[in-house]
């Protein structure tokens, strides 16, 4: 079938790409061992490849879920547009960041590719004006980010210099180490 | 409020709440979260009078232990309050999650007793057992953690090298710790917090090796906290992240505890000494399973949802250079590269929610299905509790690091929290099996299924996709 920007071709790709990977890495060691090498030597030599298929399983299933979340019907269609569009930047972001599996395995071919990247910028754009009420929904107390830089008032530069007044080393304008090493240091006439 | 932020909050257009009870698992569980937080990250006794960082590595520890005391008395008064009982999920919440990363930055020396003594006792005790040590341990007249892994031997379980024997005569078991590379080695609390310990080792009666079992032993006095006789105990020193948290080394000369101190749900060693066996010897791995489907929730999606938060609101606030000259600098969340730095990381923590809720429902069901003798959906949940807690814990830290650079210098300081939750995050992708070895375990399982397909077999729900495509080349 050929590759269209959408939400469903991309689960397909995914599947696809897990499904390759585990198939091709199953027969090379069923070939191997067939050809009388040990079983857990073969494993260990083919180990890389083993973990690639793994991870393009785990990635799969992850794509998975949260496509599930969009047929809640209990969500808001507003609520649904915005996770979609991220659902939809998740996916696409790990597929071009492991492009090489999907054009081996999946639909997807070499002149598919300038498009997706065109949709990664789109989806960048579209969740543009969502971003801060995104993470405001995740509804994290100040106490718990305890960063200056995040909270939720914004007045980072004023709490980051707050922050500086509580090294211990601001408690005196003076430091001990100036009259202990500093000094000497500072008339010895290196 | 900073005005470019208040700006940017008018832009939005969902309903926040919304988001936020579905993240929840619902607007009644957004309320039990927002309680929590108001009652104890919000209590001034928990405020930081010094940056701990500031500390010394000792100052910290004792720190991390006075809060952690403050903790459970707290969580005493709210049941009080509530009227409630101990429940699993609050001192989940309180320690392993959110809340108690706010309350103890830097990991707290009990967690172990609530995320893996605890639900062993549970899941590997009989009856009898679970009586006489869970309700000690729910009050807290003993702290326990967990001792699985040794200095030499890290997820390969049966590799360990801790010894039980079994001495009929006085039916007792004697632990004994042959090398320095059988030593435990990293469990938390284990260093000198905990005085009880759930202990791997492996088990011979009647002169043959059975593998490894679970026993109880006691690590400290109950009363003076000193270690008893033949217990080598002491904390492994400074890590990259987690300093509060006591990790600890323990060696065995010798210890001898009562034949009714090992965990007996599945295998058993009667009086005599005989050995029955366990109805499956997967049965063990249940607290591995809980406790990696409790990192992707607990630490990866929780400290990635930290980190994107605190670098997209920043980004709203930072200004830097000129996207059109003589238009003055622009907030940085405009240029498309610092897009590219945060959203997908949104995406990537709001993934990983979702998905920790379903494998924490697959899990309760497979649960109370082994409680029935059903062990068939187990090597499924294995497989992907495997892969999840591996590729979660490796993304978050990459995210946390992508979050950081994303706020320049302002985030290379302590203070930004970045710091503390990389070394958290990236804890967690080492412990609870290293995840390669974790990989690996899930592509073992992928590769039985994918010959049950060629064999015709019907697949189960997570690899059932290897069926539909199984004949595409």
């Amino acid at each position: 079938l050929p590759w269209t920007n959408d939400l469903p071709s991309l689960v397909s790709a995914y599947y696809q790409t897990a499904t390759g990977l585990i198939r091709d890495v199953t027969e090379k060691v069923d070939k191997r061992v067939a050809k009388g090498h040990i079983p857990e030597d073969v494993w260990n030599y083919y180990s890389n490849m083993l973990v690639l298929a793994a991870e393009a399983h785990g990635r799969a299933f992850l794509v998975q879920r949260f496509c599930d979340i969009l047929s809640n019907k209990e969500i808001s269609p507003s609520l649904r547009n915005v996770l979609g569009a991220l659902c939809e930047l998740y996916a696409v972001y790990w597929l071009l960041k492991n492009l090489g599996h999907f054009l081996v395995h999946s639909n997807i071919r070499v002149p598919d590719v300038e498009s997706i990247m065109d949709w990664q910028d789109s989806l960048l754009q579209e969740i543009r004006p969502n971003a801060v009420s995104l993470v405001d929904a995740f509804d994290i107390a100040d106490e718990i980010l305890d960063s200056p830089l995040g909270a939720w008032d914004g007045n980072v530069y004023e709490r980051l210099f707050n922050e500086a007044q509580r090294s211990p080393l601001n408690s005196m304008p003076v430091d001990e180490s100036f009259e202990k090493y500093l000094k000497p240091f500072l008339r010895s006439n290196l | 409020v900073n005005e470019d932020l208040q700006k940017e909050r008018g832009k939005g257009n969902f309903n926040l709440e919304e988001l936020t009870n579905l993240l929840d698992g619902g607007a009644e569980k957004t309320e039990q979260r927002r309680e929590l937080v108001e009652f104890f990250v919000k209590d001034p006794d928990f405020k930081d009078k010094i940056p701990v960082e500031y500390l010394s590595y000792t100052d910290r520890y004792r720190e991390a232990v006075r809060k952690s005391c403050l903790m459970f008395y707290k969580i005493k008064d709210y049941q009080e309050k509530k009227k409630s009982g101990s429940s699993v999920e609050l001192y989940q919440a309180l320690l392993g999650g959110m809340l108690g990363s706010a309350v103890i930055k830097d990991g707290t020396p009990f967690a172990l007793h609530y995320v893996m003594f605890l639900p062993t006792l549970m899941g590997q005790g009989t009856v009898e057992q679970q009586a006489y040590w869970i309700g000690k341990a729910w009050n807290c007249q003993i702290l326990g953690t967990y001792a699985q892994t040794e200095l030499g031997h890290g997820t390969y379980i049966r590799g360990l090298e801790t010894t039980s024997h079994y001495d009929p005569d006085n039916e007792e078991f004697i632990l004994h710790s042959p090398t320095l590379t059988s030593y435990k080695w990293w469990p938390g609390g284990l260093g000198h917090s905990a005085n009880y310990a759930i202990v791997l080792a492996q088990l011979h009666t009647k002169g043959e090796c059975h593998g490894i079992h679970a026993f109880i032993v006691q690590l400290r006095d109950e009363e003076t906290h000193m270690p008893l006789p033949g217990i080598k105990i002491g904390e492994i020193g400074c890590k990259l992240g987690m300093n509060g948290v006591n990790q600890g080394y323990l060696g065995f000369d010798k210890v001898r505890v009562p034949r009714q101190n090992m965990l007996m749900k599945n295998a058993k060693v009667l009086k005599d000494g005989t050995y029955v066996k366990s109805p499956s010897d997967k049965l063990t791995y249940g607290t591995m399973i809980f406790v990696r489907v409790a990192v992707v929730r607990g630490i990866a999606a929780t400290y990635l949802s930290k980190a994107v938060t605190i670098a997209t609101r920043y980004s709203c606030v930072r200004r830097q250079s000129e996207i059109r000259p003589g238009e003055g600098e622009p907030i940085i969340i405009e240029y498309r590269t610092q897009q590219y730095k945060l959203f997908p990381w949104i995406a990537a923590s709001i993934a990983m929610n979702i998905a920790s809720t379903w494998i924490w429902d697959m899990y309760n069901s497979v649960t109370s299905e082994l409680e029935q003798g059903d062990l068939d959906r187990l090597p499924e949940l294995h497989a992907i509790s495997c892969v999840l807690k591996a590729l979660c814990t490796s993304d978050a830290a990459r995210g946390i690091e992508e979050c950081r650079k994303a706020t320049g210098g302002h985030g290379y300081m302590t203070c930004s929290a970045f710091p503390a939750a990389y070394g958290m995050t990236t804890a967690a992708e080492t412990y609870e099996g290293e995840n390669t070895v974790l990989y690996l375990q899930t592509s073992r399982y992928l590769m039985k299924a994918w010959h049950n397909v060629q064999n015709g077999q019907s697949m189960s729900p997570t690899v059932k996709y290897l069926e539909r495509h199984s004949e595409r080349k």
